[in-house]
């Protein structure tokens, strides 16, 4: 979850 | 996603369409700084090493693949394009701008959220992406007069970090743990680099007048 939460911005 | 993330990724697609409207539609590139669109093509490679390794969303990899894409395309086309490349301002577009990746990269090096190689390739790409417009910004100034198009395809990419800040501001007072100093103090950075730009492409747009950068 932590890593999905870090970069899901373009 | 939040709806000014979204606006903010649109208004980014909008402005890779137009410059490409531009270049497809007068198989021409007067006005574009060949080297914004280089610095561009290393933001998108080293910001999305994670493409294949870290699945997201469906929406994000095709964003992340379009943007990659897109932008390999048009440095391709400004440098080899037969028709193309007879119109670079090759003597107008000197900004030295691997200065400007030397300095991201000792930046990044310093200042970054881990020390691994995929983090710091990620604070590179946020830093490089805030002056990455610069060459284009002097060459306009040089050029005088700005053709429609490429006055849009810098309003629209400067536009886009605008909704991204206030997309992190929404998620700051909507996510307990969401800090994201490097990206936001990058991204005003980025949008204040726009303003006299904003500035002078308003004024043009109120009296309906041609789009004049002062030398």
């Amino acid at each position: 979850a932590q890593s999905k939460a870090r970069k899901d911005e373009l | 996603m939040n709806v000014f993330r979204f606006a903010g990724d649109m208004t980014h697609l909008i402005s890779i369409l137009v410059l490409l409207l531009k270049i497809y539609t007068t198989k021409s590139c007067s006005g574009i700084s060949l080297k914004t669109q280089e610095l561009y093509a290393v933001v998108f490679v080293t910001r999305y090493l994670d493409l294949v390794t870290d699945f997201i969303s469906v929406y994000n990899t095709v964003m992340k693949v379009v943007f990659i894409s897109s932008s390999l395309a048009i440095v391709w086309c400004i440098r080899r394009h037969k028709v193309v490349r007879r119109s670079y301002d090759k003597e107008l577009d000197t900004f030295r701008h691997w200065l400007l990746v030397g300095a991201c990269a000792v930046l990044a090096l310093v200042v970054h959220e881990k020390f691994s190689f995929q983090e710091v390739c990620w604070a590179f790409s946020i830093y490089l992406e805030a002056v990455a417009i610069l060459p284009q910004l002097v060459l306009l100034q040089r050029s005088g007069n700005v053709d429609n198009l490429t006055g849009q395809y810098v309003f629209f990419l400067g536009a886009y970090r605008a909704f991204y800040i206030l997309n992190w501001i929404y998620r700051y007072y909507s996510e307990q743990h969401f800090t994201r100093w490097i990206s936001c103090v990058s991204g005003i950075v980025q949008t204040a680099l726009y303003a006299d730009f904003f500035y002078y492409y308003f004024i043009s747009w109120k009296n309906n007048s041609k789009l004049q950068l002062p030398a």
